[in-house]
């Protein structure tokens, strides 16, 4: 049963998972294809918002993380069972694509989506 | 490696499939950008204003039906000689190899239906160029629309998918698309030698592939509801005992 899962589990895990604000959340983060390497034929768009996953991965994970079950186990494992089991990384969970306008090697012009390119949201894996 | 060059970085790792497409399509750093200029850029600029935002996402309301366009320009454009009062020029357009994900929706080639070459009024039309082929005409579908043009009222465009498809498009090896701009002095002005070197092939005509990548629709297996909402039930009921 939960209970006896969770009873096992020392009460320091409130200050195990450390403060709300580093927890797993998605970070906004804006590029320029300049900075990039790329704008001798990017055309469109100048500035790029590929953002990140940055943050740790609390044993109980909260519900809007998107997190499978394997999830909240290796976080039991990580602290039950065997440490050198890894808690689950914070990654991206959902994607959006983008529209690139590029100049080809031999003058022709793309017009081009690419799928997942922007990172929307983020997950416990 | 903060620094390190993005094409170095790109060529350590090919296999990702982003980065080898980029690498593909990338022209190497020490290619300048290709010049590209005039109508050809401008058109592709307000294809890409109304199918993204400032920022590049897809707008939803894009109404250009592929998720990739790409204009073509003509490689060598030959001047025939006078024909009567036609005035020939043979345009070709190379086709890249067809990667299997892409597949074609739609082939249009945008012209200049009226164009000036001092002293010359000139109305043209584009036809097939067909060696040793009588009938020079795209089947019924091409025609020539200028409302939808985007730019001055000079360019028209004419859809000729199914030319391409049933003549060029499942070719093997190089495939180069040849059509020839057929220009007219307009009435009254007495027919001369017209010197077409005035304009670069650039500036007559141009031709737009637009593709939809299948492959990744290949990828996204949709799952069925059932299947979903076991998944669903047995997540939550473990989720809540664990919680």
């Amino acid at each position: 049963q939960a209970g006896s899962i969770t009873s096992g589990v020392p009460s320091s895990s409130r200050d195990h998972d450390g403060p709300k604000s580093n927890q797993c959340s998605l970070h906004p983060f804006q590029v320029s294809f300049h900075q990039l390497g790329w704008d001798h034929w990017i055309i469109a768009p100048h500035l790029y918002t590929p953002n990140y996953c940055k943050g740790a991965c609390p044993r109980v994970l909260h519900y809007g993380l998107n997190s499978p079950n394997h999830a909240i186990i290796q976080n039991l494992v990580n602290e039950l069972v065997d440490q050198s089991v890894p808690q689950p990384s914070c990654v991206p969970y959902k994607y959006v694509p983008i529209s690139i306008l590029l100049v080809e090697a031999n003058g022709s012009i793309l017009y081009k989506e690419y799928e997942d390119m922007i990172a929307q949201s983020c997950t416990c894996r | 490696k903060v620094g390190q060059p993005s094409n170095a970085l790109m060529a350590d790792a090919p296999s990702l499939p982003l980065i080898r497409e980029l690498l593909e399509e990338a022209p190497g750093k020490q290619q300048r950008k290709p010049q590209v200029l005039g109508h050809p850029l401008r058109y592709m600029l307000e294809l890409y204003q109304r199918s993204a935002d400032a920022r590049g996402h897809p707008r939803e309301n894009r109404t250009i039906g592929a998720t990739m366009v790409r204009l073509v320009r003509p490689l060598a454009n030959i001047a025939r000689p006078l024909r009567g009062p036609w005035h020939i020029k043979t345009l070709d357009f190379p086709l890249r190899p067809n990667r299997v994900a892409y597949q074609l929706v739609r082939a249009i080639v945008v012209y200049r239906h009226q164009l000036y070459l001092a002293p010359f009024h000139l109305s043209c039309h584009v036809e097939p160029w067909i060696q040793q082929s009588l009938t020079n005409h795209f089947p019924s579908s091409g025609r020539g629309s200028s409302n939808t043009s985007l730019m001055s009222k000079a360019w028209t465009e004419m859809d000729i998918t199914q030319h391409v498809r049933q003549r060029i498009w499942n070719h093997k090896g190089r495939r180069v698309l040849q059509l020839r701009l057929m220009c007219q002095q307009q009435k009254g002005s007495e027919i001369l030698e017209l010197q077409w070197h005035g304009t670069s092939s650039l500036d007559t005509a141009f031709l737009l592939l637009y593709f939809n990548d299948t492959h990744k629709s290949v990828q996204k297996t949709t799952f069925h509801p059932r299947v979903l909402e076991g998944l669903i039930e047995k997540d939550s009921s473990l989720l809540r005992r664990a919680r």
